[in-house]
């Protein structure tokens, strides 16, 4: 079941995923 | 509360986490960057939980064989297991100095006495590449025990990376690097072997002017 090498981009990943925090 | 809002199980709690370069300016004093960050949170009962991300869609990223991911996973405690997404700050200038220490620093408490044992996987496309196993012993302090693995040295193959990354000219070349590089932290009770916390761990580079920036994700199976 593990996705392979498919690019993490295309990963069942949530969106907030890809957006970086203004400050932590 | 701070159970699947921050990063804890029901044994131990994650406090603080960082990586960092300390470069001397004079005899006294010396500038501190750090590459990434967690600071001490206190999550309240009103605070939202983490979002949460499927473990099958990381496993490929950790070691799979035997003793990897997939099989602690299923050894559990579930919700001992959490993803972090570190937007890495590297606007730092790296030369080659003895006097610099580049260091990791974390901090972790329980209710329990015990003694704990930290192992952090480096992998690169998904194989483990180097590790590094500490063991740390429980103080007392205020009520409950806290573990302190201050300033471990980070091994030469990660300042290699580091110094390699900081190397490439545009960002998005190194966040292609990034793609391909994960580690895996798993602290377990020495004498039980039971799971207390695992934490992967995915990199991008940070742009922005606030340093390093990180999301934390609780990691299940649907």
């Amino acid at each position: 079941s593990a996705p392979g090498h498919i690019p993490m981009r295309k990963r069942q990943l949530p969106a907030s995923f890809w957006e970086e925090p203004r400050s932590s | 509360s701070w159970q699947g809002r921050s990063i804890a199980s029901s044994k131990l709690r994650m406090l603080e986490f960082s990586a960092f370069l300390e470069q001397p300016q004079d005899p006294e004093n010396f500038n501190k960057h750090l590459f990434v960050h967690i600071g001490q949170s206190n999550p309240a009962y009103s605070d939202p939980y983490l979002e949460a991300v499927d473990i099958r869609q990381i496993y490929d990223k950790f070691p799979e064989k035997k003793g990897g991911l997939k099989e602690l996973f299923e050894k559990g405690p579930v919700n001992a297991f959490f993803l972090v997404k570190f937007w890495a700050d590297l606007s730092v200038n790296l030369q080659d100095d003895s006097s610099f220490f580049y260091g990791v620093s974390s901090q972790y408490e329980s209710s329990e006495n015990m003694i704990i044992t930290s192992s952090t996987k480096v992998c690169s496309f998904g194989k483990q590449v180097v590790e590094k196993v500490e063991t740390e012993y429980a103080r007392f302090e205020n009520g409950r025990y806290v573990f302190r693995i201050h300033r471990s040295p980070l091994c030469e193959y990660m300042i290699n990376f580091i110094h390699k990354l900081k190397h490439l000219p545009e960002k998005y070349m190194m966040n292609s690097v990034l793609e391909n590089f994960t580690i895996l932290q798993v602290v377990t009770n020495r004498d039980t072997l039971e799971t207390l916390l695992c934490v992967a761990y995915v990199f991008e580079v940070s742009t922005s002017e606030h340093g390093a920036q990180h999301h934390i994700y609780r990691l299940v199976k649907d």
